[in-house]
């Protein structure tokens, strides 16, 4: 009476496409443009490379839409091209470092959206620098079998140093959708003064061009927090290590911020002898140190090395370039962590001058460097601006107030695979609401001088 | 220098599993109890049975609490119990037909994280209507395959004539989540009035004996409108379709509620012969056909036969049952689609009487007869209330009053796989407009016969 089957994973986001931001041809258009963008900025910044990002739009007859992006980043090994394009869950950003990228979803999202409404292939170009060829291929999807299609290919010498070109024909509304894509990538160019964006339109082309030629130093790969360990994960830690290994080596190399000492006064106090060898643990022994991870309170704070905040120069030299206003100021909050997750907390805020006057402090939210522009009600730095009282740091709304929120994380409580709205995670609305604070203390004092001034002046 | 790797369903969500709802002990243990319920009552109505849902839930030591769900569904095929308990995206619920389960995760999601807090595995014991045996699995997932692993098998004589039992062990935080479990078990006595629903805890027994002995009769499984068509859909239809069949004959064989003088009058529109052979097509003309299947404006309405809507009988008297007011009315409005896929609500309205005073109307939301709990401020129902001035309608707050609101469909717009907010559909948004202030309207009219009662009783 019931019928049983199973979906690829293709499958599943090619029935449920709008969990993923592709529900209707506004939102899609706009989420296929930052899939790209976000790909081509973590091809570039993660590997030290001043970003170059070329986005041409171009809308054709039957609400199809011509979208081209092309970067100047490390490139894609070709053996690599049709899978990264071609299957859902494969990637290159599952390690633990803060990246845009985090899925191994996005750009599959934007070739399948594009095949069942166009029927056109995604075409991508791609070269890096040790290699003299550059690489073509049109991909489209076997949705059933979740794997690459190759439709053509081509070989030929580079005729770019490295980078990546990306084409697609998709359908979309343009003209709704407009508005949302320009503020996306002008939001980008906030966050990211190091970059040079240009968006050419049919009638129109606007560029971002660097304000800076200081990029924040990269994320490195790190380790897992023991805070934050499970079963599964250290079970298949286990499974991966030498038998004849201890239980105190184990940790300390398998571990973040886990020293000889540490792993010591951690496995006394859990009830284990550090020498134990691993061979010698039974499952139930496994369940009560994973326990004991989770409890135990003297491990060391997450190391940050795997985060790369964007540092309050760069912030406000993007809130400047963008916003102009009358008065700037920064706030990058040390490292925190959530569950075993390191996170930073950035705010800036920006105040006259060209800001806008609102009933309220209009808001650009960050995660990862990705502005968020949907679901800002169900977002936490919206929650903790609201529950600020303004007129205590002499805001009077209508007001010129603009904050800007970054929250940097290997793991950005994202509510969904589309990226907009973060969870409430209290350690990251504690660390908000600090900075927030910090930053509206600066403008009050900053408010406080201009009154004064006025007072002088009118005397 | 960068690392590829691809990852299986499970261990996607594995590493995302806050995407789905598991984002903490808390949370969790809720999402656990709600995937149960939520497949009993699938098992059950679905099939014209009278659900019959036992919940134990006992807290253990360490924040572990054994969970247990009964009920009195058709079972499942014992061929199929592990891989339905041990594999990411399988299950009964991929056709077109209004069922609470949809994505084939669920339950997964449940095994999974009891799997990495406590080790334990899921136990469950199985039996169908025309089977002599009961089957007993005790099984875990293979996170790395996206497989079952059978921990232990038993096949027994029945004991019970048909239904289902699971019984886990995870990590939850009973103290903090019964509160929310238990409003959620209310709410569903409160859309189901004919299911009877007993809640077992430590120390308390709470029980919903069904009110009523009518079930809303079950949705049948439906086809594709073609309004909702896209290529790969097409495409994958012609593929196992007769060479030999008409382009007419395909239509109509393939979609809901085409019938000869519609498919003739669509092809003929659309610059089809519609004597025209599958075998003759080209993929210029499957593209041109699915985009005239989208512009056509004279499909017939999508076939309501896939929906089970409560109905305002069984509305009123679960609302009555749980709320206990002095007024209710309920509106189930005709059938309605948004792109091909056909939806319903329906809304309840409750005043006066034990319904708590508050200062906006106190809403209950339902989607496929799931209560909706969390992410309020980002669901569509609550944006349709807040937008209604309720003094033309004689309700000033604090006011007694409680909205119910139900949203049938076999595509619930949901904005993410937990299962907790609805996007903003406009055709939705306007049925929900329309239904809730019908039933206003019907408050008006009563709170102005008591306001008459009570002048002619003053003098
Ligand atoms: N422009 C690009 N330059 C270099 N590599 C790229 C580019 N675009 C995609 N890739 C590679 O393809 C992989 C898959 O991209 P995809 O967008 O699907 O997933 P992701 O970026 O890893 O995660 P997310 O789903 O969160 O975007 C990336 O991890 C990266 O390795
Ligand atoms: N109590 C039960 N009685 C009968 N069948 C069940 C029961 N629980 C689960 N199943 C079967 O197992 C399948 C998988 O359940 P699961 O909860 O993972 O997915 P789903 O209910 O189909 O969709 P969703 O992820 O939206 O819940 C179901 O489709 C159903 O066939
Ligand atoms: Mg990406
Ligand atoms: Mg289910």
């Amino acid at each position: 009476r019931e019928k049983f089957r199973g979906l690829s994973p293709a499958e599943f986001f090619y029935k449920n496409r709008e969990i993923a931001g592709f529900s209707n041809p506004v939102r899609a258009l706009y989420q296929t443009i930052r899939e790209l963008v976000e790909n081509a900025l973590d091809a570039t910044e993660t590997h030290g490379i001043l970003p170059e990002i070329k986005v041409n739009i171009k809308p054709l007859e039957n609400d199809h839409v011509f979208v081209r992006v092309e970067d100047n980043g490390i490139g894609i090994p070709p053996t690599e091209i049709p899978i990264v394009f071609g299957r859902v869950f494969y990637g290159s950003k599952y390690q633990l470092r803060q990246t845009r990228g985090v899925f191994g979803l996005g750009v599959k999202m934007a070739v399948l959206y594009a095949q069942i409404t166009t029927g056109k292939p995604l075409k991508v170009v791609s070269t890096q620098n040790k290699s003299k060829y550059e690489y073509e291929f049109e991909i489209q999807i076997d949705i059933a079998h979740n794997m690459p299609i190759i439709k053509n290919m081509a070989i030929r010498e580079k005729t770019f140093p490295h980078g990546t070109i990306v084409e697609l024909i998709t359908e979309g509304n343009w003209t709704l959708a407009r508005r949302k894509i320009e503020s996306y990538l002008e939001r980008t160019a906030m966050i990211a003064p190091y970059a040079t964006i240009v968006l050419e339109e049919l009638d129109s082309k606007k560029e971002y061009r660097r304000v800076s030629k200081v990029l924040p130093p990269p994320p490195e790969t790190g380790k897992y927090h023991p805070k934050g360990a499970d079963l599964e994960l250290v079970k298949n830690m286990i499974r991966r290590s030498k038998k004849s290994l201890t239980l105190m080596k184990f940790l300390m190399e398998n571990f973040d911020g886990v020293g000889k000492k540490t792993a010591e006064n951690f496995l006394t106090w859990a009830g284990f002898d550090p020498e134990t060898k691993l061979s010698k643990l039974t499952l139930q022994d496994i369940e009560i140190l994973v326990r004991k991870m989770k409890e135990y309170e003297k491990w060391r704070r997450p190391k940050p090395i795997t985060l790369s905040p964007v540092g309050e120069s760069l912030l406000k030299q993007g809130v400047k370039r963008i916003l102009n206003p009358s008065y700037v100021t920064a706030v990058t909050r040390p490292p925190s962590s959530f569950g075993g997750n390191p996170f930073i907390v950035e705010v800036a805020l920006a105040y006259g001058g060209n800001v806008p006057q609102s009933d309220t402090p209009t808001l650009y939210r960050f995660a990862n460097r990705i502005p968020l522009l949907y679901d800002e009600g169900a977002d936490v730095s919206r929650k903790v601006i609201s529950s600020i009282d303004w007129s205590i740091y002499k805001v009077k709304f209508p007001a010129p107030l603009a904050i800007v929120t970054h929250i940097c994380s290997t793991k950005i409580p994202f509510k969904g695979v589309g990226k907009e709205a973060i969870a409430e995670v209290p350690e990251v609305e504690k660390e908000l609401e600090i900075a927030i604070r910090e930053a509206a203390r600066r403008l009050r004092r900053h408010l406080s001088k201009l009154e004064k001034l006025y007072e002088v002046k009118r005397r």
